[in-house]
C-alpha cells in the first residue's frame, strides 16, 4: 500500500490546485526557507484527521485557508486529498485505489470524503486502523520535534511503545 | 495487556541497539522500564552510549547524537509493525554529512517496504531519492510544485 | 524605570525592523506590549511578517524563517549595548544556502565591534571566518583541537 | 576588549588541554557531531558562572570532569580559562590583560581565579557588569535554544529586554 498522489488546493500557502504524484521508494521535497515544504506534511496529518490547529501550527483550523498573502484573494476553501494503492487489500474496501479528502470553507464546513462519498472522520481513522497510518502514530515526524521523542518525560515517551503493543 | 507490552518493548530493546549501531557504527543502548512493578503505567528510560564513550544521561550527548539516538528509537518502534508510508521532516537537520549519509543508507533499507516522504534541504539525503520534488514560491506567498523526476537512471 | 524600559523598547523595535529587513530582503515586523497599563511587567508580543506575506502569528512561520526572526531580535537587542563577544552555537541550522548568506553578511557588519565565536557545520558560514578551528575526536571519547588560521589572504 | 585564547584541560571531553587563540573578528568551530563543538561553549559559559548543571546539559556540576570514556582515567580536575585584552580599560582592573579561571576537582572543591589570585563568583560577575557579558546575557546563544526566544510566553521573553534597559 502507498501514496500514489497528494493533492492540495487553498491549504496554507498553496493557493491553486498543486498535485505531487509520488511512487513506492523515497520522494524527497526540497526548496528554500518558507516555500512550503512543512505545510505539505501538514496537510496530509490535516487530510488524516488532525484536530487540533496548535499541532498544524495555527491558532484556529480557519487559519488553514489560504490567506491571500499581500497579492491575492484569500481562498474561500481549503482542501487536500490522499490518493492511495489498495494493494494486498490491506484496507477493508473492494476499490483497487482509495481516495480521502477533506475540505474546510470559510463559513466553517468541515467535511470528509472516502472514493468522493461523505463520510465522518471516524470512518477514515478505522480505515487505517492496525496499518500505521494515523495522526498519533510514529509514521510522520515534523519538524523540530525529533528531539521531543528525548525530552518527554519516561512516562510520556511510553506512549510511543503502546502504539505497537 | 502486561504480556504484549512486555513482548514489544523486548522487540523494540533488540531494535534500537540493532538501528544505533548501524548510525554509530556500534556502541551500546539500553532501554530500561522506570518501573518495572508496574508495567502499564511506567516511564521508559533511555541509556545510548556511541562507540567509545561512557555511557551518560542522553542530555550529555551532542545535538546531532540526540537526532540520531531518537531516529534509532523512531525506526526500534518502527520495525514492529511497519507504516506503509513514512513522512519525515528535516529530521536530518543537526547531522554532520557522515551521519546523513549513514541515515540516508539506512532509509534506503527501510524503503523496500515503506514509502518514504522526506523534507530536506540536505544534499546527501537528496541523493537516495527516487523522485524529487521542488516547492517554489515565485510569486511572494504563493507556493507551486516542479517535479524532477529521478528513477533509476541516475542511481545506476 | 518604567521610562528607561519605554526608551529600550522604542530602540528595539527599530532595530528589529532594520535587522528583519535586511535579514528577509524586505517585509513588516511589530513588538507590542500584551499589557501596555503595566509597562514593568507586561509580555511582548511578536509580529514577523515576511515580504509578500500576510502577517499572522509566528507560529505559522516556517522553521528556517523562525531562525531568521530569533536571529533578528537576539540582534535588535544586541546592537543597543553588543557585548564584546558573542558565542553562537548552530543557530543557522535551519536555514537554506542564500538565508544563510545572509545571516553571514549581518555577522560580518557586526564583527567590525565585536568578535564572533561560531559553532557550525555549514560551509558558507565558515567562508566568513578569520580564524577556524577544527574539533576532532580521533581517538573515542578524546577531543583536540586543531588549527585552520585563515586571516585575510584568502578573503582579499 | 576581546578574548585572546580560551583554555580547556579535564572539562567534558577535553581530557588534555586544548587551547584556542582567537582573534578580534570570527572564529568559527567547525567538527562531526559529538567531537565536542558545544563542550567549548559550555566551558566558556561555565567560566562565567554558570551555576545550573542542567544549563551545561549535566545532573550534577561533578559530569563536568572528563570521564574517561571506555579507554582513559577520569579526570581529577576540570578547569577553564579565558585570557582576555583589557583595551580601553573596560574591566575595572589595571592590567592588559585578563585571565578569568574556574576549576572543579573531583572531591567537589570549586575555585575561581582572576589573573590567577583566588577570588569569588561575585567579583567574576562585577568584573563584568555592564559590559554584556555574563551568563544570563544574550552574549551566548546555546544550540537548539535559538527557537526559546520565540516560544517563551511573552511575559518570560521581556527577559531580554530588560537586560538592557
Ligand atoms: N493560511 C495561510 N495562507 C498563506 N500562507 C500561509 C498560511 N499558513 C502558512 N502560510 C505560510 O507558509 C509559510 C511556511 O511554510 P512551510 O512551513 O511549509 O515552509 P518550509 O518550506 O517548510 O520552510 P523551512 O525550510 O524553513 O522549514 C509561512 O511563510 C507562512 O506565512
Ligand atoms: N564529562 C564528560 N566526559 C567525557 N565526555 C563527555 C563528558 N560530557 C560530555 N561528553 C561527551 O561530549 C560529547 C558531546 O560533545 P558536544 O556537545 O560538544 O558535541 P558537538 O561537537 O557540539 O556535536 P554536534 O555537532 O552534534 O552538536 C558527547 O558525546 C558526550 O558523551
Ligand atoms: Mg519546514
Ligand atoms: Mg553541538
Amino acid at each position: 500500500m502507498h501514496i500514489n498522489s497528494i493533492k492540495i488546493s487553498g491549504f496554507k500557502s498553496f493557493a491553486e490546485d498543486v498535485e505531487l504524484i509520488l511512487e513506492p521508494g523515497v520522494t524527497t521535497i526540497v526548496g528554500p526557507n518558507g516555500c512550503g515544504k512543512s505545510n505539505v506534511s501538514d496537510a496530509i496529518r490535516w487530510v488524516l484527521g488532525q484536530q487540533s490547529p496548535r499541532a498544524l501550527r495555527c491558532a484556529n483550523m480557519q487559519d488553514l485557508l489560504f490567506n491571500g498573502g499581500s497579492n491575492f484573494k484569500p481562498a474561500q476553501r481549503a482542501q487536500a486529498s490522499l490518493h492511495i494503492t489498495n494493494v494486498e487489500g490491506k484496507l477493508a474496501l473492494e476499490s483497487p485505489e482509495i481516495a480521502v479528502r477533506r475540505q474546510l470553507t470559510r463559513s466553517g464546513a468541515s467535511d470528509y470524503f472516502i472514493n468522493d462519498a461523505p463520510c465522518l472522520l471516524r470512518d477514515i481513522t478505522e480505515l487505517f486502523m492496525d496499518t500505521g497510518i494515523g495522526v498519533d502514530a510514529y509514521s510522520v515526524m515534523e519538524q523540530s520535534k525529533i528531539d521531543l521523542i528525548l525530552n518527554t518525560r519516561p512516562e510520556e515517551r511510553r506512549f510511543l511503545f503502546d502504539e505497537v503493543a | 495487556s502486561r504480556e504484549a507490552f512486555l513482548s514489544a518493548f523486548e522487540q523494540i530493546r533488540a531494535n534500537f541497539q540493532e538501528v544505533f549501531e548501524e548510525l554509530f557504527n556500534g556502541g551500546e543502548t539500553e532501554l530500561l522500564l522506570t518501573d518495572p512493578s508496574d508495567v502499564l503505567e511506567s516511564g521508559i528510560d533511555i541509556i545510548a552510549c556511541p562507540p567509545g564513550k561512557k555511557p551518560q544521561s542522553i542530555t550529555q550527548l551532542s545535538g546531532g547524537e540526540r537526532s540520531l539516538v531518537a531516529i534509532a528509537l523512531l525506526f526500534a518502534v518502527f520495525k514492529i509493525k511497519p507504516s506503509p508510508f513514512c513522512v519525515l521532516d528535516e529530521v536530518d537537520a543537526a547531522l554532520d554529512e557522515s551521519n546523513v549519509l549513514r541515515f540516508a543508507n539506512l532509509i534506503r533499507t527501510y524503503a523496500q517496504q515503506t514509502q518514504f516522504i522526506i523534507i530536506t534541504h540536505n544534499k546527501r539525503t537528496m541523493e537516495i531519492a527516487d523522485v524529487m520534488y521542488g516547492v517554489t514560491m515565485e510569486q511572494a506567498g504563493l507556493s507551486k510544485i516542479v517535479s524532477a523526476k529521478f528513477g533509476n537512471e541516475i542511481r545506476a
